[in-house]
């Protein structure tokens, strides 16, 4: 553990707590792809398969669990409580096009032909884009609601801070995952339009909109 | 795993 994978596990932490409280005290989840979520509860229930059979240590035990509750709640949220306000026909990015490319990077790269091992790869993928959808949507509708941008804020930081824990690890310990570090890169480089926007209207007490 | 991969990281 370093201080940037820490922050980084933090900041994911609080885009989880954002969103929760955004659709709470809204008592609406518009503004938040269903798609994205579902794809964030298929990435850490496969990802953390490992939960079942192999011990890390009490912080990671935490978070996996916390992180599939969370997530699994947020779909709960979505779908049953408030469902009037999810409105799907803003939601149209096809997943299919990215599990579908996702399973088979999964084949071809991954550290060991074991179903886990695949799982795992297949995890780290498609975390990468598991982040279109809800992009997309927001593209589409060319505005979002102030807190929703922190929340997406929140969760690209917490990508972008793995960088420099994967910098300090190779330093460190002279380890590197190929794997996690080529699609940390592509999941990151997904972010830098968002931020531009986010740095240059959203903290400056501007509403967050796209040029038309 | 060849040990090469991150799994401790979340």
């Amino acid at each position: 553990m370093n201080i940037f994978r820490f922050f980084g596990d933090i900041s994911h932490l609080a885009s989880i707590f954002i969103l929760i409280h955004k659709i709470h005290t809204s008592r609406s989840c518009r503004g938040i792809s269903f798609k994205t979520q579902v794809l964030y509860v298929a990435v850490f229930v496969t990802r953390y398969l490992d939960l079942l059979y192999s011990w890390v240590s009490l912080y990671n035990f935490v978070m996996k669990v916390f992180f599939i509750a969370s997530s699994c709640y947020i779909l709960y949220l979505m779908k049953v409580r408030f469902r009037p306000t999810n409105d799907p026909s803003i939601d149209t990015f096809r997943v299919e096009y990215l599990v579908g490319p996702c399973a088979v990077l999964a084949l071809i790269f991954n550290y060991g032909y074991a179903v886990t091992e695949v799982l795992w790869s297949f995890s780290i993928f498609l975390e990468s884009v598991a982040i279109l959808p809800q992009l997309f949507m927001l593209q589409r509708t060319g505005e979002a609601e102030t807190i929703t941008t922190h929340y997406l804020a929140a969760l690209g930081a917490y990508r972008t801070l793995y960088i420099p824990n994967w910098i300090y690890r190779y330093f460190s310990e002279g380890y590197v995952d190929p794997i996690a570090v080529t699609a940390g890169l592509v999941q990151t480089g997904l972010y830098l339009d968002f931020f531009y926007v986010y740095f240059t209207k959203v903290l400056q007490g501007q509403k967050f909109e796209l040029p038309a | 795993g060849s040990g090469q991969s991150s799994k401790d990281e979340l």
